[in-house]
């Protein structure tokens, strides 16, 4: 799975995300990725999440949903939501996933509880990017 | 005025580390199509997050290194079925696509659909009717078939022969949830 979200100078938020889904599924297996809110979201007020992993779990926890959530009820940064929910994700469903979000001032989070999440942003002109937990 | 950004990832999971390099040079060529799209030229233009993000999951659709597009997981008949979507946080429109085959960019059909303002979500045969008719290419059938792909649904296959657990769906909390009920 791949995915990328961003917000331009007029402030639009935009989250995308595409896969093939996961080895071995039965023909007609449909993903989190094409389902709003699980694998993919996006509102100005809130934030855009993209996420990736295992999307049958994905799919149980609304993973999207649930970060945005925190972020809106809780207050908490993006970083924060996104750990938290990937990390409850986790324990509440034993399976694991990632997610990159841009919340609605800009900042980012980008989290994971998979062995290894490929990530990258560009922000100020220079490329930042990483694979590996406290990278 | 809000600063540009552009955040992506390459998916997760246990990544083996021969094939870092070749997702960290896939990272960066999609930021580098992606920033294209957001960097103001000279003030003149504010960017486009819309064209931002799909230049940049377009171009990991085309690397192999990627499971999406070229490159994507196989299904246990040895098939591409791919799945996407793109949403818009303004006005909040949305394309999803589902079950999609022997097409390199999902994520333009899912921003055709929401182009088209009729439906958020479509699949299998009008997904790709909708494909072909907005302008995808129809490649050969196996086209996005690689060989790693290939190689990991043997092993897949090979491990489900041998009734060891490699069913993603399942895990070990829901065989603990299962009510003797059966429910």
């Amino acid at each position: 799975t791949v995915g990328a979200v961003a917000m331009d100078a007029n402030g639009l938020i935009v989250a995308g995300t595409s896969t093939g889904g996961i080895t071995g599924k039965w023909p007609g297996r449909i993903g989190d990725t094409p389902l709003l809110g699980c694998g993919n979201y996006a509102d100005n007020t809130v934030g855009g999440v993209s996420c990736t992993g295992q999307g049958e779990t994905i799919m149980r926890y609304n993973l999207a949903q649930r970060i945005l959530g925190a972020i809106q009820q809780q207050g908490l940064t993006a970083q924060a939501a996104s750990e938290q929910e990937c990390k409850r994700m986790t324990e509440r469903i034993g399976g694991t996933g990632g997610a990159i979000i841009i919340d609605h001032k800009g900042d980012m989070g980008i989290s994971w509880s998979t062995p290894r999440m490929a990530w990258g942003y560009v922000r100020d002109g220079i490329i930042h990017y990483g694979i590996n937990h406290n990278e | 005025m809000p600063q540009p950004v552009i955040l992506i990832h390459g998916g997760a999971g246990d990544i083996s580390d021969d094939l870092v390099e070749g997702k960290f040079l896939g990272i960066k060529a999609a930021l580098r199509a992606a920033w294209e799209h957001l960097e103001p030229a000279n003030g003149k233009s504010s960017g486009s997050a819309l064209d931002a993000v799909e230049a940049a999951v377009r171009s990991m659709e085309q690397n192999a290194a990627f499971n999406a597009g070229y490159g994507s997981s196989l299904n246990t008949a040895g098939c591409v079925e791919m799945d996407a979507s793109l949403m818009e946080g303004r006005e909040m429109r949305a394309g999803c696509v589902t079950l999609l085959t022997d097409v390199m960019h999902p994520i333009t059909v899912a921003r055709r659909l929401m182009e088209k303002r009729r439906h958020v979500f479509l699949g299998g045969q009008a997904a790709q009717e909708l494909a072909l008719s907005t302008g995808s290419e129809k490649l050969p059938a196996g086209a996005l078939v690689t060989e790693s792909a290939r190689e990991a649904l043997r092993e897949y296959l090979e491990q489900e022969a041998q009734g060891l657990e490699n069913n993603f769906a399942s895990s070990r909390m829901d065989d603990v949830r299962t009510d003797q009920r059966g429910d």
